[in-house]
This record gives structure tokens, sequence and C-alpha cells, in this order.
């Protein structure tokens, strides 16, 4: 009976992509899971992608084992400030930050694996009063931080064993930035949104602020998960955690807007929103190249694939819980999809 | 969508950009 409703709907009108169910992991010490992601860990020479979970009080990693099990590696013991969220950074290795605190983000982490005495780690990384973070690639985290005069809006790289001394800062624009993304294929450009539902760019390099741009009224309190610049236009995948649904666009999860960045206009793409008939708004989600994962209000976790516009796979909520985290693998096409007791089931896309 | 309703596109849009910022 579980394992039946732990199989997807297929939704009307589904061609060949969706989600199936490859293994679970479950965490009997977990209190309650608030994130899980993973990262590539090698240790005696073998490279592997492991999962990583993290409740309040700590965070653990997970390597797969034989029959499509999983056994936890090790688990970081944290302090007395509860763990918020994981901080992925792309395309490293043995590296993984946290960020930790109470309503706010407060205090950032490095949690690592050495290697060269076999041993793991974890180093503080920033505190402040800290808005949004995110990892980038070369082993580079960008975060923005309040003081009550001024907004910091800084980049801290990394060794393989800990934090490099010399930070970055780019040019903060007047209103909070709340999610940062990377613009995929411009090495140097950096794209954020803010709470009065801008966007703005960077240029990494030179550490300037580039452009703002209006993203509208209609939507309000945009999260920018992807961009990526094409023909000259720039085009940003946007969640919409607090937007109402409407008659013309139903209920949408995600946005992918283009925007001229010589200009600042903008046009709406294309629309993700659930299919009718299914209740639910989105609670938080994931994106990863064109597939957007989120969980909704009503326990369920939907899959889009954003250049159709499309729901393609619907997972129902869990026997007696509902869904609590979505979240793509860094690589390969796996969705994990994790409940608040610590079960995380992951599926092929 | 058309370049009418965008304005003028330049595919160098980041390096002109970076070029009018303030440093």
């Amino acid at each position: 009976d579980v394992a039946e409703q732990l199989t997807p709907v297929l939704l009307d009108g589904l061609r060949e992509e969706t989600l199936q169910l490859e293994s679970k992991l479950e965490d009997s010490s977990s209190s309650c899971a608030v994130d899980v992601s993973t990262m590539w860990w090698e240790a005696a020479g073998c490279r592997e992608l492991c999962v990583v979970t993290a409740c309040e009080s700590s965070v653990s990693l997970w390597k797969p084992l034989a029959s499509d099990c999983w056994g936890k590696v090790y688990t970081w013991q944290l302090g007395e400030i509860p763990v918020i969220q994981i901080v992925p950074l792309p395309d490293t290795c043995n590296l993984v930050c946290i960020a930790l605190g109470d309503l706010e983000i407060g205090e950032i982490r490095l949690l690592l694996y050495s290697s060269e005495n076999d041993s793991f780690k974890q180093s503080l990384v920033k505190t402040g009063n800290i808005k949004a973070v995110l990892g980038l690639k070369d082993r580079r985290l960008v975060s923005s931080s309040r003081t009550v005069q001024e907004q910091q809006v800084e980049i801290v790289s990394f060794s393989e064993t800990r934090r490099s001394k010399d930070g970055q800062t780019l040019m903060p624009p007047e209103e909070t930035v709340l999610a940062f993304a990377e613009v995929e294929g411009m090495r140097d450009a950096l794209l954020g949104t803010t709470a009065v539902n801008s966007i703005v760019v960077w240029n990494l390099k030179t550490g300037q602020l580039l452009k703002k741009m209006h993203v509208g009224y209609s939507y309000p309190a945009s999260i920018c998960h992807r961009a990526y610049s094409d023909s000259g236009l720039l085009f940003v995948v946007l969640s919409h955690p607090h937007a109402k649904e409407s008659e013309s666009c139903g209920n949408p999860a995600f946005r992918v807007i283009a925007f001229n960045p010589k200009t600042a206009r903008s046009t709406g793409v294309m629309f993700s929103s659930l299919p009718p008939g299914h209740a639910g708004r989105y609670l938080e989600g994931d994106v990863k190249d064109a597939s957007a994962a989120a969980v909704l209000t009503s326990g369920a976790v939907a899959v889009w694939d954003l250049l159709l516009g499309r729901c393609t796979a619907l997972l129902p909520p869990p026997p007696a819980g509902s869904w609590a985290l979505a979240r793509w693998a860094t690589t390969g096409a796996c969705l994990l999809a994790g409940q608040r007791d610590g079960t995380v089931c992951l599926y092929r896309y | 969508c058309s370049e009418s309703d965008l304005g003028p596109i330049s595919l160098n849009w980041f390096e002109e950009l970076s070029a009018e910022a303030l440093p």
C-alpha cells in the first residue's frame, strides 16, 4: 500500500517523462528534517554522489550502498543555533555549506571532509543578519546581509579545507536582495531578486551593479531560481510564493520572463501552473535546467517542464503526511522528495 | 516576443553595461 501511495500520478496528456521511485532513505534519528541536497564525496580514490540531509541540530552525509540502500557516513553536530538550509557548492567535492539561524540566517558554516587525514570538520564562514545565500561555481559563495545603515553583498571563496581570507564585495542595490542566481554561460554575471520585486545584475569580476529591472506588479515577491542569456535577452525563471490565482494563468508556480538588459523591458515567456482540478499553492521548490519541482500546500510535489509550461508529474502526499522538500540532485535526472520525519525518496525523472 | 516590445537588443549587453556602469 505504501509503495502504491508513493507512486507518481500521471497527468492527462503526459508523455514519457515520469518519476520512478528508485530508493528510499530513512533516518530514524532525525528529529525534524529541514533540508536535503547532494554533494560529491571523494574518499580513498572513490568519488560518489552522496545525499546530505539536515535536521535542526545536525547534518548527515549518506553514501549509496548496494541494492538501492543508503548508509550514513558521518553526522556533523551543530551548536544551539538551528540549521535552516543546506547551501550546496556546485562542481565541488567534499565541501558543503549550511545556513543557521532562528527566523533569519545568522550564520553560515562550511562542512568538509579532508581526504588527507580522513577527517570531517566544520568552520565558521560568516555571521550577520543574512538575507540570501547561494553557492557559486569555482568554490565561491555569495550572500547579502543587512546592518541598520547598509546592505553588504559579499563573495567568499574556499580552498579545499577552509574559507579564503579575502572576500570581494559587490555594489549593493538600495533594496534588500532576497535571492541569487548565476547567469548560465556568462562566467562573470550574477543576478538577484529584491524585496521590491526587481531584478538586479552584477559584474562579478568588477563588482559593478549593472542594471536594475522591475518584474512588474502582477506577481509580488518574485524569487529567482535560474538565469541564462540567449540572443541578447536575459531569461529568468522566477517563483512567486505569494501569487494569487488568476483566470488567465491559473495558479502559477513558476514563470519564465525574458528581459532586455539594455532597455529593462520584459515580457512573459511561459507560465507553469497546476493543471485544472488540482488544488494547492506553491510552498517551496527547485529548478534545474528546464525542470522545476515544487511542494504544494496540498502536501503533494508537482514537476513541470518549464519550456512547455506543463506539469508532467504529481507525487501525491505520502501516507499519513505530506512532502516538505523537493530538490533536484546536482547531477543526473534525480528528484529528492523529503518528508519532515527525515524520510527522503529518490525518483528518477 | 518581438524586438519592438523589448526595444533594441544587443548581443553584447553585458560588456556594454559594464562599460557604462559606475566603477
